[in-house]
């Protein structure tokens, strides 16, 4: 989640 | 999501786009790197491997599977279906030397030490070099296509467009990734020199040609 927190752009 | 990203993401879609066009309407991929266009699928395909672990928008998703789909399917014109027109000859850049270096630095350098956190790393990482191949082709030949300096003008616009962003996300949000923006300012640097012949050649109708 640690992971989706931060890449949220492409 | 904010105007900067966005016109980001859609100067990244138009090159994309301009690229695919450009080779089916010509039916040729003469100028244009394979190379690159491999650096950029394996760019793709590590980072968005959390398609399948992780969601962020319909936005998201939507455009992952598409820098995806179209990676895949401009190597497959280039290497496949148009394979005569690929300019081998000049696209002789030694791929190897970008992959690894960025491999080691995403597994020395990164936020977590997992599986797709380095695989994230090294897809940003790669990404910033990725187009070294395609400048090393127009340097070699001399001269690049109108539609290959707007298909380049595009791609170099969009992490440039992104450096923006952040600078706009870290005043509001305080948010930033030290990672992403080192490689997005040393990518962006690596297009300065072929946006200032863009802007002085290629805006004014001349052909994009160095000088011998």
């Amino acid at each position: 989640s640690k992971h989706l927190e931060r890449h949220d752009e492409l | 999501m904010n105007i900067f990203r966005l016109t980001g993401d859609l100067a990244h879609l138009i090159a994309i786009i301009i690229l695919l066009h450009k080779i089916w309407k010509s039916r040729s991929c003469a100028g244009i790197s394979g190379k690159s266009q491999v650096l950029f699928a394996l760019v793709y395909t590590t980072r968005y491997l959390d398609l399948v672990t992780s969601y962020v928008s319909i936005y998201n998703t939507f455009m992952k599977f598409v820098f995806l789909a179209t990676s895949y399917a401009t190597i497959y014109l280039i290497y496949v279906k148009f394979k005569a027109t690929y300019d081998h000859n000049h696209d002789t850049f030694r791929i190897e030397f970008l992959i690894l270096p960025s491999l080691a630095l995403a597994l020395l350098i990164n936020h977590y030490f997992n599986f797709l956190e380095v695989l994230w790393t090294f897809s940003i990482y790669l990404e910033s070099v990725a187009i070294l191949p395609q400048l090393f082709m127009v340097s070699k030949t001399g001269e690049a296509e109108s539609i290959t300096s707007h298909y380049l003008f595009a791609l170099g616009s969009y992490r440039a467009l992104y450096i923006l962003n952040w600078i706009y996300r870290y005043a509001t949000e305080g948010h930033y990734d030290l990672i992403a923006i080192v490689a997005g300012v040393v990518q962006t640097v690596l297009y300065c020199d072929f946006f200032y012949l863009y802007i002085t050649k290629v805006l004014k109708g001349k052909k994009l040609q160095l000088p011998a």
